[in-house]
């Protein structure tokens, strides 16, 4: 089972054109592993990107070094799955 | 009995298929299953049928979970199939709808995927099937439909989350849907509910002309929205593809309607800004319930405005 300990969801909101076209060009970098959750469509809304672990410290140099505001939406997701997974099981121990 | 199962929780799909087995046993004269194909790993594709009965009626369609990793939309999904059938006879409208349509509902519309995304990787979005000459699997299967396939609303890059497949319909799972609404022939409504983002879309995205009914899609888009808010205050943007979010190429919504599907739409459920699509499962019954209103005013406004 594939594991997402450390990784993140970043919230950004691209400021204009020229930021929107570096957060596609940024999704397109096959090495950093990075899954646009909600895609960039324009300026002032909303683009969700996961960011692998080792991954972080580059995007997040990326977008502070472009000016390209953020903040962090899912501080862990493996921890979240792991509290899904969790609370899946809890009820079927009730059942039974 | 369908009493005992936990609509607040998230479920594998033997629990779903298990559950959808006791539903038809609960209310056999209104429901049944049926199966459209299989996946490309050949599992069965159920659809859930609410019918009181005649032949070929006018029928509205609806499915959920055809992207694996958005359980929140198998959850409302399995959570409405039960709305119906405990409904009919108690609700005025669903009444009514149901003693002149049938409704189609298929809660795991990609079962590969789902079944990935329980066993192997949560965040699992496509569909399984392999691409010759690449190591990435999987084709994003609200891309491959055969309305404007291959824009740039859609990749070409198998490693792409929206990479569109070889070629239209590629994916048995959206052929078997494909194939069922043109035999049927007598759809009037297809609705494809996504997550995330609250939105209530109707076509295009795969291009920016206005659809012949743009008007009519958006008041009725602009009603549902206003009924799904009054609920719990979770605010609905409604529109076109194009205009609301981006250029998507190859959906579903714009298929159907070319196909003459009139009433075609897609939902994106909530988003409350914390999670995307890994909604808590205290979350399921909030959206399930907020959703359900949206739903019956797309469903009686098909019944009042045949064509």
């Amino acid at each position: 089972e594939q594991l997402f300990v450390g990784d993140q969801v970043l919230r950004i909101v691209a400021s204009n054109k020229e930021q929107l076209t570096l957060l596609r060009v940024l999704g397109e970098q096959e090495e950093l592993q990075v899954d646009f959750w909600h895609h960039p469509t324009s300026p002032g809304h909303p683009a969700d990107l996961r960011v692998p672990f080792s991954s972080l410290q580059a995007v997040k140099l990326f977008l502070e070094s472009n000016r390209i505001p953020y903040r962090i939406m899912i501080k862990d997701v493996q921890e979240l799955l792991d509290e899904e997974k969790k609370n899946m099981t809890k009820p079927r121990r009730t059942e039974r | 009995s369908t009493s005992t199962f936990d609509f607040a929780s998230y479920h594998t799909m033997e629990e779903i298929y298990n559950w959808m087995d006791t539903l038809v046993q609960d209310h056999p004269s209104l429901v049944s299953k049926l199966q459209i194909g299989q996946s490309y790993e050949n599992r069965p594709l159920y659809v859930l049928k609410f019918s009181t009965g005649g032949s070929n009626r006018p029928a509205i369609w609806l499915d959920t979970g055809i992207h694996s990793r958005e359980w929140i939309t198998q959850a409302t999904g399995v959570w409405t199939a039960n709305k119906i059938a405990e409904e009919y006879g108690q609700d005025p409208s669903v009444t009514a709808i149901l003693d002149t349509m049938d409704i189609f509902l298929e809660i795991i519309a990609n079962p590969d995927g789902f079944a990935f995304t329980h066993s192997s990787n949560r965040l699992w979005r496509k569909t399984r099937s392999l691409n010759a000459g690449s190591r990435c699997v999987g084709v994003d299967p609200n891309r491959n439909w055969d309305a404007g396939f291959g824009g740039s609303g859609s990749s070409s890059n198998p490693c792409s989350e929206i990479y569109r497949g070889p070629h239209p319909h590629s994916e048995r799972e959206v052929k078997a849907i494909v194939d069922f609404i043109l035999s049927h022939g007598n759809v009037k409504s297809a609705i494809s509910i996504h997550s995330y983002s609250q939105m209530l879309l109707f076509p295009y995205g795969y291009k920016t002309t206005p659809a012949a009914h743009h008007q009519e899609l958006n008041e009725l888009a602009k009603k549902a929205v206003s009924d799904l808010a009054a609920v719990y205050g979770t605010k609905y943007t409604y529109g076109s593809v194009v205009d609301t979010i981006y250029p998507a190429d190859g959906t579903a919504t714009d298929w159907a309607y070319d196909q003459g599907v009139k009433y075609s739409f897609t939902m994106e459920l909530r988003d409350t800004g914390r999670y995307g699509f890994l909604l808590p499962s205290n979350q399921i019954l909030p959206t399930a319930t907020e959703t359900w209103p949206a739903l019956l005013d797309i469903m009686v406004h098909v019944l009042e405005h045949p064509y």
